[in-house]
């Protein structure tokens, strides 16, 4: 498995520091704050103090042979841009960056990066949904693809599953955590929703809506 | 439907209100900076300069009658638990929240949040996945109970899909995106999978790992 350079820890960047650790995954944390570096070195593997928008010593601290590295720089866009920049310069075939924005998110792209993230903005769309519509979860998988997890509608409650009919409604259901259960598990051929199940239910934007909505 | 109140409009304050009003959920949007309530009066409905760690203010602008509210106050930690334990005094009955961090979030449960938002966490979480594991996108759903979108692994190309076998191995293929195709759909009843084509499958965190690996 290949190993990861992640560059600025922030809480963004610890995380993908930490579970790419807990996953097994070689790690090179990089940050220019040396405090940062003491905090952590007790959960990571190597933590290098570096400044990363200099290219004398992003080579020196090994960055120059990684395949992958990931820019979790936040708030100093200047440096999280250049960063991108450099590492895109060295050839690094992978580069994920953190955005602050959707002109930030292009600025990025440009300068090299292959991958964009925003994480506030992708969580706040989340929240919003689990917020208004009272879904347990709610993920956009695709442009208007979503997983969505719920409480079965009331017409879903105590009758056998019809997939079919289901289906012509835009709608499938994919899994099931029936009440009391500790987990979920894929559906039988013969399934019976109660309502303190939870479902996962996939389809389009609207088609997923219309359904949840008759809860 | 319910309106709700957005306090807070840094970059996941603001998702979340611009969330809420596309879905057409009417939203009372509240910070304590004039300069970000005028910057943001183009495109939010209703926007309010107030320091929510002062119960007057709160109540002056109406918070106390709404059903639900969220505090995405950032860094100011001190802010984020006053003012949520505010809210709590206020009985307001559905109360969300930001943390920075594990031990935030527990202080801000103990003060009365129903529920907390990790943004920075989850998605480097799901990055770390992304970027390890080739995935095109990972999420945890539940507990032990994740969806990924990828690539079919070689062994799902050009044959007929056989889904009983994958069940036997922890693994439904929920949906599919054929090579070429704009959007997702569900799976029919006779399904050949190419590798140009990206599929959503469902099952635990390590019945799905083994299966990706096989890519
Ligand atoms: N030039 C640089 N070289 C290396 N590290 C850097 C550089 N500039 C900033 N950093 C580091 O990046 C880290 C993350 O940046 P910052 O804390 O500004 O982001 P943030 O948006 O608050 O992050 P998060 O939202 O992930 O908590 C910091 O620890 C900082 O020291
Ligand atoms: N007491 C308060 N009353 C109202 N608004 C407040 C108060 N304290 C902070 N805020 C507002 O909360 C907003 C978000 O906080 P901040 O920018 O510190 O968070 P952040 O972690 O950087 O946010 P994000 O990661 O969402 O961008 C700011 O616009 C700030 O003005």
């Amino acid at each position: 498995r290949e190993p990861v350079a992640v560059i600025g820890l922030g809480r963004f960047g610890i995380a993908v520091a930490l579970e790419l650790t807990r996953g097994g995954t070689e790690v090179l944390a990089i940050d220019n704050r040396p405090d940062i570096a003491q905090r952590l070195s007790g959960q990571l593997g190597q933590i290098m103090v570096a400044d990363t928008t200099d290219l004398d010593a992003l080579v020196e601290v090994g960055v120059a042979d990684f395949g992958k590295v990931v820019v979790a720089i936040g708030s100093d866009m200047q440096a999280s841009i250049l960063t991108t920049s450099l590492l895109s310069e060295l050839e690094i075939p992978d580069i994920w960056a953190k955005a602050l924005s959707q002109e930030h998110a292009r600025i990025l792209k440009r300068v090299g990066a292959h991958h964009v993230a925003m994480p506030e903005n992708d969580m706040g769309m989340r929240i919003a949904h689990l917020v208004s519509d009272q879904m347990l979860d709610y993920v956009e998988i695709d442009q208007d693809w979503v997983l969505v997890k719920t409480r079965p509608p009331k017409e879903l409650c105590g009758v056998l599953l019809d997939e079919a009919r289901l289906r012509k409604r835009g709608i499938a259901v994919v899994s099931v955590k029936p009440e009391g259960a500790s987990a979920f598990r894929h559906l039988d051929s013969e399934t019976y929703l109660s309502y303190g199940d939870e479902v996962v239910i996939a389809g389009t934007n609207s088609d997923v809506d219309k359904f949840v909505k008759r809860v």
